[in-house]
């Protein structure tokens, strides 16, 4: 499903390399509700977004579905993060001058979805994440919790096959952050694959496996 | 210290109404430690944004060291943002053109702190929330939770009397985010008040004070 082999990333600042992944490798198969844990600057997001195909490694290759990425050119890739990823960023990166409907309704732009079965789908997703209520609202009108359901709504809506969702509850109390966990794992058994980033370790606990990662490298 | 009254929040959305906060009161105590809990939307930033006088209440009244904050024009409560209260935002709110020692100097602009000293404070201000390697990158070449650090020495770095941190660990594993609280329990011990708003039902024990908000009330 996502096979990475030795992934490695470097951020050249100057005179100094900053090393955030030093050769990680990872399989995940469908229907698994993976955790990645580990302290702040340890890689995690690094990781999230070259799975995502958001970055490419600096050495290191990564297949998903058997397909590798490395030999596929950027319409191929936007197609594959359109049609078969959906992410959840960490700082959610909703676009504010568009309605919270909007934003969710935008993914399915792409892969000729009428306009009446986008806002359809777009309104199930938020109401399966609770907000119903805030579909008119923009994202600046929001409370902090309530901009990450968006931002998981928004990667839900697609129904992609796997799902990359970087500390997904961050911002949530522990009932609503619950619900998002059952979504995840109702989704998981569907088959699908969902890779969570997360710090806290009850969210850790509830995933069905763990990895660990710390300065760029996974812990054994 | 902070006397809280009645504090009301509505917003206007065409015909309805978002009822934000609907009468909270508070009175919080120099050396207090308080946690601020609640589900996702209950209201907590909007009081924090009212507490901090970056925002007015609808109706209530808000005092600071007996100071009743209604009357002060737009230059005094400016004032009093800088020089007594330090704001970790939920998003953070840093600027992304400039280095993170920048972030952080920016607000000893106002005091008529040279540069030299300015430019120790902030130093020793990253040191203390562990990101003296990173004083020159952009908060984009930061992980999310060294950004959150940032936002936490940034609001420290003018020394105000009061500090109000809105969800202060959220992006920040166990370790990083203890280290968060002992530096806010010291504050604390020199006399000073923070405040904090967590989901972390951990942050809140280790906290000396916890009041729950909801659907815009303190319950009791
Ligand atoms: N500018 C605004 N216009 C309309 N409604 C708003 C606005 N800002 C906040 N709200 C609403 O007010 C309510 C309280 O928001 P607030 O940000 O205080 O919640 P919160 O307790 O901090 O939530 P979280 O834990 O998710 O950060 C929310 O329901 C939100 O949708
Ligand atoms: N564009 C960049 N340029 C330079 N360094 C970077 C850049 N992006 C990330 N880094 C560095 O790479 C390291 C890993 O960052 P990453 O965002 O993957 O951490 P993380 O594990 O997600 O942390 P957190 O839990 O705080 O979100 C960090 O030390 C960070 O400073
Ligand atoms: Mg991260
Ligand atoms: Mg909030």
């Amino acid at each position: 499903m996502i096979s990475a082999v030795q992934l490695t990333k470097e951020y050249r600042m100057g005179e100094s390399t900053v090393h955030a992944l030093r050769g990680v490798s990872l399989q995940v198969a469908a229907g698994e509700l993976l955790a990645i844990m580990g302290p702040s600057g340890s890689g995690k997001s690094t990781l999230m977004h070259l799975i995502g195909c958001l970055d490419t490694p600096t050495t290191g290759s990564l297949s998903l579905d058997g397909e590798p990425v490395a030999g596929l050119s950027e319409e191929q890739l936007a197609v594959i993060r359109n049609r078969k990823i959906g992410f959840v960023f960490q700082q959610f990166n909703l676009l504010s001058r568009i309605t919270v409907l909007e934003n969710v309704t935008t993914p399915l732009m792409y892969g000729g979805v009428g306009w009446r079965e986008r806002g359809q789908r777009a309104e199930e997703a938020l109401d399966r994440v609770g907000l119903s209520d805030r579909l008119r609202h923009r994202p600046t009108e929001l409370s902090g919790g309530q901009r990450q359901r968006v931002a998981i709504a928004r990667a839900l809506v697609t129904r992609p096959s796997i799902i990359l969702a970087d500390e997904p509850t961050g911002a949530l109390d522990q009932e609503t952050g619950r619900a998002i966990l059952d979504l995840f794992a109702a989704i998981c058994a569907e088959g699908k694959t969902v890779i969570v980033v997360t710090h806290d370790p009850q969210v850790g606990a509830f995933c069905g496996r763990r990895v660990a990662l710390r300065d760029g490298l996974l812990e054994e």
